[in-house]
């Protein structure tokens, strides 16, 4: 299973 | 700030459940109680942390406060903490040091330890408490605990897909696999070993296997663990307190391209 995604990808910084 | 545990395990149990997944943390105190989220260094992992003014036997924050503290010092102190003693955290108005007095009136003895706080900068993520998922489940997590730890031995990548049937923890090692099919039930005996699923639809994620192992060390926290996951986005574990509160990780998924 291929790579390993980060947070910030999906969570706006506040 | 002051706010006192009538047991200072409490505090303990809270801190011990995230300082091998984060070396450092703000904690966000106002009159709402104590809020904290913290991020790993990989950024793959984040932690929330919510300690609202029920699980206190009194708390007081007059003007909104930030402790930022090194969790590994932090925790060191907690190894005074014991049942039969309450805590009091206290931060001054101009905040440069948290002071922890542990009491135990029985045996007459009170500690006191003072930390230094730091300056944390580290950005915050929008995170959504309430976002939607396509599946919850809720489960034992002296349950989970067991199956995270005997799965995680085979293999690096840790899969959990859900279907009407139940949840599937599976891992495909290079020399061994394993699968756990947990079904839902209701043990009227001992609701703690209860396992429901709500879905909206299946779903199939991948984790990598060492933040799994980082969350279950939060287990000591409650007896049951939410989880909500949906495709490709971050899954949500969850471990909620007794009196309100509690610790949660969201933990971002492994995926092909």
């Amino acid at each position: 299973k291929g790579n390993q995604k980060r947070l910030d990808g999906f969570f706006k910084v506040k | 700030l002051e706010a006192k545990f009538d047991d200072s395990t409490i505090f303990k149990k809270i801190i011990d459940s995230f300082k091998d997944s984060v070396t450092q943390i703000n904690f966000v105190c106002s009159e709402s109680g104590i809020e904290a989220q913290a991020i790993d260094d990989s950024r793959v992992l984040l932690v929330t942390v919510s300690i609202p003014p029920s699980c206190f036997e009194s708390y007081r924050c007059d003007r909104p406060t930030t402790i930022g503290v090194y969790l590994a010092s932090l925790a060191k102190l907690l190894k005074s903490a014991n049942t039969n003693s309450s805590l009091t955290l206290y931060v001054a108005d101009k905040p440069d040091e948290l002071l922890l007095l542990f009491e135990e009136p029985k045996n007459q003895k009170s500690m006191e330890y003072k930390l230094k706080l730091v300056d944390i900068t580290a950005d915050m993520l929008e995170v959504d408490s309430d976002m939607k998922s396509d599946v919850t489940v809720e489960m034992s997590s002296v349950e989970f605990t067991k199956t995270v730890r005997d799965l995680t031995q085979l293999s690096d990548s840790f899969t959990v897909s859900v279907t009407k049937d139940g949840i599937v923890f599976s891992v495909q090692g290079d020399t061994a696999q394993g699968k756990v099919l947990l079904q839902p039930r209701e043990d009227l005996a001992d609701e703690s070993n209860n396992l429901s699923i709500s879905m909206s639809k299946t779903i199939d994620l991948s984790f990598a296997s060492k933040y799994l192992l980082d969350i279950i060390k939060a287990a000591s926290i409650s007896n049951k663990i939410f989880l909500k996951f949906s495709d490709d986005t971050p899954a949500l574990f969850e471990f909620k307190m007794e009196k309100g509160g509690g610790v949660g990780f969201y933990l971002a998924p492994k995926y092909d391209d």
